[in-house]
C-alpha cells in the first residue's frame, strides 16, 4: 500500500511495540551477569536512578499535558525503560566483542552514561508517539527534543555521545526514527553543544593542553 | 531523499566516549 504519513507513523509505533512487547521492565539475566562482573556492582544505583528519574519524568509529563494524561506518561516511561535495558545489553555485548573484556565497572557506574542512555531511549519513545498527538501545542506543552534534556537535567553534548552507538546496536529502529535521532545530533552540533556551561569546552581545553605538551616534547627532542 | 545515517569511521565504542580507560 502507498506510504502515507499516517501509515509511516503507525509502522513506527508498531515496530516499537514489537521490539518492546517481550522486553522486561527489569534488567535481564545477561545484564545482571554484566553487573556482577563489575569491580563495584552498579545494580542498586541503576535501579534507584531509574526509579528517581521515573518520578521526575511522570511529574513533568503531567505538568505539560495535564494531570488527566498522567497515566500516558507512566506508559511512555515504562517503554523507555524497556528500551534502555535492551540497548544497554546490546551495547555491552558489542563492547565485549570489541575489547574482549567483561568488566565494565567504570562505564556502568557512570551516572552521565546512564542518564544519556535513558534519555535517548525516552526520546525514541516520545518521538514515536509525538506525531500522533497535536503538533500545534503551545511551548509549555511541547514534549519534543530537547524537552527530555531538561527533564533529566542532562547536557546536550553528553546526550550526543550515545546517539551513534544507540543506532548501531538497536538494529530494529525504523528509518524514521534514525532520521529523528540524526536531526537531534545536528541540532546539538549546530547549537545546543555550544552553550556556555557545555562539557565540550573542557574537552577542547584538554585537547589543546595535550597538543601543547606534545609540541613541547617534540621541540625538546629536537 | 535523505542520505543514510553516516557512522563514524573510527572504531570507537561507547566505553571510549565516556572516558573509561
Amino acid at each position: 500500500p502507498p506510504q502515507t504519513p499516517v501509515r509511516t507513523v503507525m509502522n513506527t509505533i508498531q515496530q516499537l511495540i514489537m521490539i518492546l512487547n517481550t522486553a522486561s521492565d527489569q534488567p535481564s539475566e545477561t545484564l545482571i551477569t554484566y553487573f556482577n562482573n563489575c569491580t563495584v556492582n552498579p545494580k542498586e544505583n541503576i535501579l534507584k536512578r531509574v526509579q528517581d528519574i521515573g518520578c521526575i519524568f511522570k511529574e513533568k509529563f503531567a505538568q505539560a499535558v495535564g494531570q488527566g494524561c498522567a497515566e500516558i506518561g507512566s506508559q511512555r516511561f515504562r517503554l523507555g525503560v524497556r528500551l534502555y535495558y535492551r540497548v544497554m545489553e546490546s551495547m555491552l555485548k558489542s563492547e565485549e566483542e570489541r575489547l574482549a573484556i567483561q568488566n565494565f565497572s567504570k562505564l556502568l557506574n557512570d551516572n552521565t552514561f546512564h542518564k544519556s542512555l535513558l534519555a535517548c531511549a525516552l526520546e525514541v519513545v516520545m518521538a514515536t508517539y509525538s506525531r500522533t498527538t497535536s503538533q500545534h501545542l503551545d511551548p509549555g506543552t511541547d514534549l519534543s527534543f530537547p524537552w527530555i534534556l531538561n527533564v533529566l537535567n542532562l547536557k546536550a553534548f553528553d546526550f550526543y555521545k550515545v546517539i551513534e552507538s544507540f543506532i548501531k546496536v538497536e538494529t530494529n529502529l525504523t528509518r524514521e526514527m534514525i532520521k529523528h535521532l540524526e536531526r537531534c545530533e545536528h541540532r546539538i552540533m549546530e547549537s545546543l553543544a555550544w552553550v556556555s556551561d557545555s562539557p565540550l569546552f573542557d574537552l577542547i581545553k584538554q585537547s589543546k593542553a595535550r597538543e601543547a605538551a606534545a609540541n613541547l616534547h617534540e621541540s625538546t627532542c629536537t | 531523499e535523505v542520505l543514510e545515517y553516516q557512522f563514524g569511521l573510527e572504531e570507537e565504542g561507547i566505553r571510549d566516549l565516556f572516558d573509561c580507560d
